[in-house]
Formats: structure tokens, C-alpha cells, sequence
């Protein structure tokens, strides 16, 4: 999906730094 | 349903009692012992003083000491609720409730707007957006040209912000969550309901009998 096509938060929220399932992960 | 005898001693010493967090959260009060061990092994990655630092929580999401990153800033500055620059058991706990699967819709809608709102002005605007954007492509090392992000801001604030003025206020951002689910994706972690089996030891440190009624 061309990016220009996503709404701003879509993509925002593919952020590594908004996936905290990484602070469980060993 | 549990009865619960609470001998707090040692191990929470100086945190808040697990019964009483388990009490006012989604957690469970074996669940927020288990949540103690995650939070012990933070909390000590850095410095060993049971507090987490905003070091150890990038060190903890990004498993290295990357460079800053404005989201996982965010982030820790809403989980810091005591706004002390560290995040204490308590924060940890009751900040991790909004992620979990059960929290109410509502807790997480208000939680993603807060989040957005860099500059805590009660709306998200779009230089906000914009710098949020751009702080996305830099740290995917995508490129897009100006005029791209432009159009894009004016598509999204076309769709979130009904009244047209420039800003999107928490009943615009309801809406516009409720018409676009995924966007709340980020605020539920399903590891949150196997957290007791994620960190099983918290059974050797329990200091709490549960007695079966």
C-alpha cells in the first residue's frame, strides 16, 4: 500500500518505539 | 473467586501493595507479581535502584541503547504519572492496565489521544502530526518528499478533523478511532493475559497466600 493512501496515524502507529510487546519479550 | 491474605513485606518493600494494585487494576494479584519481575529486571538494567529510568525503557523496548526515539519519550512520559522523570512500580502497573485486553475501550481511546498530544495542549495538531511523521521516516529510514507528507496530513485531517479547524479535539479523535479500529491496535498487548506463565518465578517470590473461598 503506497504510503500516501494511509491516513498519518496508520503510520504512526507502525513505530517501534509504540510496540511495547518488545518490554515482554526475553 | 480468591481470598487473599497479604504478608507485603521484603519483596514490595517500598512499592505499592500488590493487593491493592490488583484491586484498582484489570490484573489479577499473581498477575502484578509477575509484572514485578518484568518490572525488577528493567528497573535494574542500568542502575539497580528499583526505579526505571528512561534509559533502561528504551534499553528494554529497543533491547539496545539506540539513540532517542519521540514515541518510546512519549511513552515513558505517560507512563511516568508522577511526572518524577522515573517510572515507579505503581506507574508501571496501572500504565500497563490501559494495554490490557480487557481495559475499557474508552481508557485506551483517552490514553492514544494523550499520546498524540505532544505538547499537552488538549488537541492534537497537525504540527504534532507532522512531527510525528517525520520522526517515523527517520527512524524506518523511508523517504517521502514533503509535498507527499503534506498530502497525507491533508487526507488525515480531512477525515479526523470534522469542524475544520486545524486541530483535533478528543470528540473529533472518538469518531475517527471508532471509524478506524486498527488505530488502537497499539493499545493492547495480548501478553498482558499470559503474563503469570511469561515469568512463572514470580511464584518463588509471592508474597501473597491465596486461599481458595
Amino acid at each position: 500500500v503506497a504510503p500516501v493512501t494511509m491516513n498519518a496515524f496508520e503510520l504512526i502507529s507502525k513505530s517501534q518505539g509504540l510496540n511495547l510487546g518488545t518490554l515482554f519479550e526475553k | 473467586m480468591g481470598c487473599f491474605h497479604s504478608k507485603v513485606g521484603r519483596q514490595f518493600s517500598g512499592h505499592e501493595d500488590p493487593v491493592i494494585l490488583a484491586s484498582q487494576t484489570a490484573f489479577s494479584v499473581s498477575e502484578v507479581e509477575a509484572l514485578y519481575e518484568l518490572y525488577k529486571s528493567i528497573s535494574s538494567s542500568i542502575v539497580d535502584d528499583g526505579l526505571i529510568s528512561k534509559e533502561e525503557f528504551q534499553l528494554a523496548l529497543f533491547k539496545n541503547k539506540k539513540k532517542e526515539n519521540l514515541f518510546a519519550n512519549r511513552i515513558f512520559e505517560l507512563f511516568d504519572v508522577k511526572r518524577k522523570g522515573v517510572i515507579d512500580f505503581s506507574d508501571f502497573v496501572r500504565s500497563l492496565d490501559v494495554f490490557h485486553p480487557n481495559a475499557p475501550q474508552e481508557d485506551k481511546i483517552d490514553f492514544s489521544f494523550k499520546l498524540y498530544d505532544l505538547d499537552r495542549t488538549g488537541f492534537i495538531e497537525r504540527h504534532e502530526v507532522k512531527q510525528m511523521l517525520i520522526a517515523l521516516l527517520c527512524e524506518s529510514e523511508m523517504k517521502l518528499a514533503d509535498e507527499t507528507i503534506e498530502t497525507i496530513l491533508d487526507k488525515t485531517f480531512l477525515d479526523a478533523d470534522v469542524n475544520q479547524d486545524g486541530k483535533i479535539d478528543k470528540s473529533e479523535w472518538h469518531d475517527f478511532v471508532s471509524k478506524n479500529p486498527s488505530l488502537l491496535k497499539i493499545m493492547t498487548l495480548p501478553y498482558l493475559r499470559d503474563i503469570t506463565t511469561t515469568f512463572p518465578s514470580f511464584v518463588f517470590h509471592s508474597e501473597v497466600d491465596e486461599v481458595a473461598t
